[in-house]
């Protein structure tokens, strides 16, 4: 229904402006509903000026800075309506070590309400994981389970 | 944890059964290029009731059934489960626990389980529906796709706040 | 080497002249998310004479104006100068050595200039069809594109071959 | 003309064939004109099989092996007519140690023919470069050239 839409969508809004300030450390975030097809189905605009920036479109945006201004969106959306489980397949592949820090921290943040499962090849990100599969093919062609890593002595930040 | 357990057997490039026990905190999956990461990601999306076989980057549903290797043969049919603690009540079905199974076989016939009971593919998408893992899952983000939301238009983008509505 | 020096000046995020000698072995270029290295690449692509805003990540040309920070105001041109050694004539011009110009007005008004002498947009792009830097450039690789040859349908393809026969 | 696009295609499969045995370290690879919209305008199929697999089609290989494959047929039309200069903007992200070492041996091969310039966030790549240049936005908004480490002391084989 529209009050819902409405509502959900002032709540991820104010949600996205916060997480934006955190994760790129200042700038500002913002979501506006456009006039989409028809006054009932309006688009969403996303506004990001990333700290010391004046872009004129998202779309001048970096490889990294699109993927973080992604992760943004989508934990505001989990601050709104948490899902119980997520799987990112290397979402922090274009992140450069410093955002590959702020968004693990930002992940650990959540870790509380959402199961996550990460796949990943940055050695940064395994530091954070609780739990670590490694997958191999020995055998050309099939996938094993190579071992179990249960409870890493995770440090305590 | 929400899984608790995942079980792949014949699913792309899972030949053997393979149990995965999932605990608290996150967990990260690694391992060399085509090892096998994704097709978990697959997996898991195809037990929730995925029915678009591109987005599992197969031509055609049957090409999830283990093709073969050099040294072993294709296998006849593909099978997840994956079991999910319920004791919060998240899903809108009595039991602690419950499992759901996903099967397919050569000849495309396809079978869904909840806790071991045949059921329909409905009875699997009904649970799921209120969890972020429905119908545009925004909580499953695929390889390469990470920018999929700013890169979209902006009517596109409606269907995630729709979901998370 | 064959691109000896690049100049950029008021293109995207390069307020200030930066000039790139380039040397004997393959060049790295390193630096964090958003830095401008992206902008680099297009600073080439934009100076060989492309006419696509779009795969510039620009929504219009002027876009690629420098267009202010917290500190510095918007400039009113970019200019891109790119300086090639030809003394073994794989330009099919006299000259051992070529530098070409492009420069873009907030107006709108754009300039093309060879060796510092104005020319058009037709002579710059003719001088390259021959390198694999023509028309659909096979060697400049865009980010998150590297998979583009593997996801295009058979018919796209066909370009690429016809830009290298 | 048409013959001087069928010498082209015959060249260069024969290249990609080689250089996927070579990438892959063992495998097959080649690439196939097909009946497109006309006789006159073939499309191009590409098929893969890495080592110890029997893939169905193409689009079941991983973020990696694709990346890969698209390498391989870069270097294919370069050995049929380099170019005189190519640039790679994080062709590498996807690839995992032993493919990034591979990939920059290849690349290494065609240095005298062509003029590289990679944009990289890998460390392992950039052993391999002889200049490096450093980009840095101190000054929020504007790019500025850090430093450039001529003739790095690259470590001979
Ligand atoms: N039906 C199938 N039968 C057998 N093997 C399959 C099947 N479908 C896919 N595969 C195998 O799965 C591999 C791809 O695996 P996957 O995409 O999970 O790799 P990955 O670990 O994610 O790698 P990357 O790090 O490159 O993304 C392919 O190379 C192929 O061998
Ligand atoms: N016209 C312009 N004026 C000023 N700055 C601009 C302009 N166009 C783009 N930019 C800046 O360039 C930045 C993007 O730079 P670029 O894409 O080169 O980053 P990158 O170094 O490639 O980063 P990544 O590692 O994330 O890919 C934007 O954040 C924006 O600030
Ligand atoms: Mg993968
Ligand atoms: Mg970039």
């Amino acid at each position: 229904s529209k009050e819902l839409f409405d509502k959900t969508f002032a709540e991820v809004s104010t949600n996205f402006t916060a997480i934006v300030k955190n994760l790129f450390e200042g700038g500002t975030g913002a979501l506006k509903l456009t006039n989409g097809a028809s006054p009932q189905e309006p688009g969403v605009e996303i506004s990001v000026q990333p700290p010391g920036k004046r872009l004129q479109s998202i779309s001048l945006l970096s490889g990294g800075e699109k993927a973080l201004v992604s992760i943004c969106l989508l934990f505001a959306i989990f601050l709104h309506k948490p899902s119980p489980f997520c799987v990112l397949d290397e979402i922090d592949a274009s992140l450069d070590e410093a955002n590959v820090g702020r968004f693990n921290k930002l992940l650990n943040s959540f870790a509380g309400k959402t199961q996550f499962i990460l796949i990943t090849h940055n050695k940064l990100t395994i530091t954070y994981a609780s739990t670590l599969y490694g997958i191999t093919m020995e055998v050309p062609g099939v996938s094993k389970l190579l071992s179990v890593q249960l409870e890493k002595m995770v440090n305590s930040e | 944890p929400f899984f608790k357990k995942l079980t792949i057997f014949g699913f792309k490039s899972f030949a053997e059964k393979t149990t995965f026990k999932f605990h608290e905190g996150f967990t990260a999956i690694v391992g060399p290029n085509g090892c096998g990461k994704s097709n978990i990601y697959d997996a898991i999306r195809w037990v929730l009731g995925e029915q678009n076989s591109y987005l599992l980057r197969c031509p055609s549903m049957t090409n999830v059934i283990f093709n073969g290797s050099a040294d072993q043969k294709p296998l006849g049919v593909a099978e997840v489960s994956l079991t999910i603690g319920n004791s919060s009540k998240i899903l809108p079905i009595e039991f602690n626990e419950v499992t759901i199974t996903r099967r397919l076989y050569r000849s495309g016939e396809s079978e869904y389980l909840l806790n071991k009971a045949p059921c329909r593919l409905k009875d699997i998408t009904h649970l799921f529906l209120d969890t972020g893992l429905g119908h545009s899952p925004y909580s499953l983000i695929e390889q390469n796709k990470v920018d999929f939301i700013v890169n979209s238009k902006s009517q596109e983008r409606r269907a995630i706040f729709e979901e998370a509505a």
